[in-house]
């Protein structure tokens, strides 16, 4: 454990209980995009099989479990207790555009060819583009709740810190994985455009104006 | 330069 990777995780969890908070206290999923939840939450399950075979430490597994917990929650709020405000007609990304390539790529390049590799391979491609039916809807509405833009900050942080923590962990421990870096490098590049908004329109109005 | 077998990371 190092600091970038510490940091990461916490932006992860901030980003995570923002968002979930966001939805409970104001009782509405107004401009969040539900197909995004539901792939973070494929994300997880995916990449958190092995909660069922190894425990790697109390930290390890008790975050697991709290990402797990919220995503579900997130996705329960936000199609089924508050699917009302639900905002259907702007939620629409088609993600078997993703599921689909990320699935093959998972299959065709990976570290071994296991059922619990493929899978976590799947779980790290998916989630460096699980983001874009977000991106996609604010840019469609063309604006944000500042609330939602500090998720999606957090969100995207989080990748970044763990860039920097693959660096640490290559240079002092000889670390390396190809695949998460990629996919990593991916998903940060992803949210580059909403960085530079995020800091240029930062507190400025209520609205985040997204250009499309 | 290894692959680490165990996934410690979240």
């Amino acid at each position: 454990m190092n600091v970038f990777r510490l940091t990461g995780d916490l932006s992860h969890l901030a980003a995570i209980i923002i968002l979930l908070l966001k939805i409970w206290k104001s009782r509405s999923c107004a401009g969040i995009s539900g197909k995004s939840q539901i792939l973070f939450a494929v994300v997880f399950t995916t990449r958190y099989l092995d909660l069922l075979t190894s425990f790697i430490s109390l930290y390890n597994t008790s975050m697991k479990l709290i990402y797990i917990g919220c995503a579900y929650a997130t996705v329960y709020l936000i199609y089924v207790k508050f699917r009302a405000t639900y905002d259907g007609n702007h939620d629409s990304f088609r993600v078997e555009f993703l599921v689909v390539p990320v699935g093959g790529l998972a299959v065709l390049i990976n570290h071994n060819f296991s059922l619990m590799e493929i899978l976590w391979t799947f779980s790290i491609y998916l989630e460096s583009v699980a983001i874009l039916p977000q991106l996609f809807m604010i840019s469609k509405t063309g604006e944000a709740e500042t609330i939602t833009t500090h998720y999606l900050f957090c969100l995207g942080l989080y990748r970044a810190l763990y860039l920097l923590n693959w660096i640490w962990r290559y240079y002092f421990e000889g670390f390396l994985d190809m695949i998460a870096i990629f996919a990593g490098l991916v998903q940060t590049v992803l949210y580059c455009d909403f960085f530079y908004l995020y800091v240029t329109k930062g507190g400025k109005d209520r609205k985040k104006v997204m250009l499309p | 330069v290894f692959q680490q077998m165990e996934k410690d990371e979240l």
